[in-house]
């Protein structure tokens, strides 16, 4: 794992909790609004499983922690999205907390229900964006969530032991988390 | 002989246009070569912090410059290190891939994103 330059993280005392909001201006009409919040809802609670951070949506935009937004090309950061594949997201460290995903792209949330060869699973990106706000650059670790790249029609969401002890670096455990890694680890022990 | 790749290159920085058949003679490539294309590579490496230049224009040349940013893409994002255009590079490079740079590589890049999204704020 890797951490941005000055290993910046939210500096609030824990445990904490970062409120987020959908910008409703930028928006994509391919999936419902249920269906987004619920992959975002999904990815969040990844992270706040091994973390003692906690997430929760609000509706006003202005005021929330996290703004997420879906933009078309030139959006205003001076880092233009372009168009289908290429760049399909980028967020910012802390504590800026701008998730921004690349409205053309055939977002999904389930591919049985798409043929498109260029549909793009939303809850893996959302996973891996997160873990930047969070204060995580790109892994080298091709299983990790925080690997830059996804290919159309993959899923890759669930947190490997690379993001966890990434993220616990910076924010320490949550209390309740015990992964099937521990308890790997538990097990060799006693064996031992 | 300089090849010539067949297509309409895109002036994007974020996506590499590539053909099957470019495969072959990007994959011979070494230091010193100069094949038309090749510029879209560096601009890639140069967008996604691998690669120092500050006129933002790229030669189509395969120079020790290009060479050293392949190293540092190849070890970071765990492929063989091989300073070339190999099949496994480039199409690691066609992936669809989240914007933000590789930061460990080039960390004054984030500390210009922070200071964009400072003095926007």
């Amino acid at each position: 794992f890797v951490f941005f330059p000055g290993k910046p993280r939210w500096s609030r005392s824990m445990p904490m909790t970062l409120t987020y909001a959908f910008s409703r201006e930028n928006m994509i009409h391919s999936l419902s609004m249920k269906e987004i919040r619920e992959a975002f809802q999904r990815a969040f609670t990844r992270w706040a499983s091994v973390i003692p951070v906690s997430f929760v949506e609000v509706s006003d935009f202005e005021l929330t922690d996290i703004k997420i937004g879906f933009y078309n090309g030139e959006h205003g950061d001076g880092e233009p999205f372009d168009g289908v594949l290429g760049v399909l997201a980028h967020s910012f460290s802390p504590e800026i907390g701008r998730l921004h995903l690349d409205a053309a792209e055939t977002w999904a949330v389930d591919f049985r229900s798409t043929t498109s060869e260029v549909a793009v699973d939303l809850e893996s990106v959302a996973t891996h964006e997160i873990g930047h706000l969070l204060g995580l650059s790109h892994s080298s670790v091709k299983e990790a969530v925080m690997y830059p790249s996804l290919r159309p029609r993959d899923k890759r969401a669930d947190l490997n032991i690379d993001d966890i002890k990434g993220v616990q670096s910076l924010y320490g455990s949550n209390p309740n988390f015990r992964s099937e890694w521990s308890l790997e680890s538990d097990m060799s022990a006693n064996q031992g | 002989t300089t090849p010539t790749l067949a297509h309409t290159l895109t002036q994007s920085a974020t996506k590499i246009a590539i053909t099957n058949r470019n495969i072959h003679s990007l994959n011979n490539a070494g230091r010193g070569t100069k094949i038309t294309g090749i510029s879209q590579f560096k601009r890639y490496l140069h967008r996604f912090g691998y690669l120092q230049n500050n006129n933002i224009s790229f030669s189509d040349e395969f120079d020790a410059v290009l060479e050293s940013a392949l190293f540092r893409y190849q070890r970071n994002l765990g492929l063989q290190v091989t300073g070339k255009l190999d099949s496994n590079t480039v199409s690691q490079m066609i992936t669809p891939r989240c914007g933000d740079p590789d930061t460990n590589t080039t960390p004054h890049h984030h500390n210009h994103v922070h200071k964009t999204r400072l003095t926007k704020n």
